[in-house]
């Protein structure tokens, strides 16, 4: 696993993240539903809390966009590079972005969100890219089946070196 | 003599996105200014597992065009 420089983290656990706008490639329900998971998969391992806000900062914004989108690291349409996060900090920082050049989908079809986005979120918790094939934060996309989907042993020393283990 | 390897052997275009690969995701620090392409290749290569030969051979062109994550593999 790699963290960023600097060992960036946030320096509490309970952490808020905010949805500004949606995909159209699936229901608005499926779409919370794939995030909320997504960062079940951190706060299973960790002493790590989200809570979703609606009308407040948050320390995690998620956005969906095409091309450039205001924060100077623009994506380039279908295929490619998928989404990007930033690692933790104020204002961008920790950050999740989703290409909408993507056909984003809850299975096996296209680009599965609920992947992607507990991928993203491990960026916005302080991880960087593990070479480990398969590691969830391997940087290359693929598919395995959310209902049975694990973090890997390298995914899981990597956010406990930030955050540490949950305590049973 | 090992002949030197010359990418000018490849596309325009094969070049242009190879450095767009490696200007993205394994950006250079200004103290790795003087870094050649084929050592940049290299390291895309080590960090994939992949034959390190610096050149873009066909396993290294299909990583490439792999879906993935717009976040740098090296920390910069």
């Amino acid at each position: 696993y790699n963290t960023f420089p600097g060992n960036p983290r946030w320096r509490k656990t309970h952490l808020t993240y905010k949805i500004v706008n949606y995909t159209p490639d699936l229901p608005q329900k499926k779409v919370d539903d794939a995030i909320r998971r997504a960062f079940m998969v951190w706060s299973d391992v960790t002493p790590l809390q989200f809570q979703r806000v609606f009308n407040r900062p948050a320390d995690i914004v998620i956005a969906f966009a095409r091309r450039e989108h205001g924060d100077g690291y623009p994506f380039d349409g279908r295929g490619n590079t998928l989404a990007h996060a930033f690692a933790p900090g104020e204002g961008l920082g920790g950050d999740a972005h989703f290409d909408d050049d993507e056909r984003w989908s809850e299975f096996n079809r296209e680009v599965n969100l609920f992947l992607v986005a507990a991928h993203e979120f491990g960026h916005s918790l302080g991880l960087g890219h593990s070479n480990v094939p398969e590691a969830l934060m391997y940087p290359v996309y693929s598919y395995v089946n959310p209902a049975t989907f694990r973090l890997s042993a390298d995914d899981k020393r990597g956010i406990w070196k930030l955050y540490g283990r949950k305590s049973s | 003599l090992p002949v030197q390897f010359k990418p000018e052997s490849w596309s325009n275009t094969d070049l242009e996105k190879v450095k767009a690969y490696l200007d993205k995701f394994y950006p250079v620090s200004t103290k790795q200014k003087s870094l050649t392409l084929e050592e940049r290749i290299k390291e895309m290569q080590k960090f994939f597992h992949l034959t390190v030969t610096g050149k873009l051979n066909a396993e290294t062109e299909e990583m490439m065009k792999q879906p993935r994550c717009g976040v740098p593999d090296i920390a910069e």
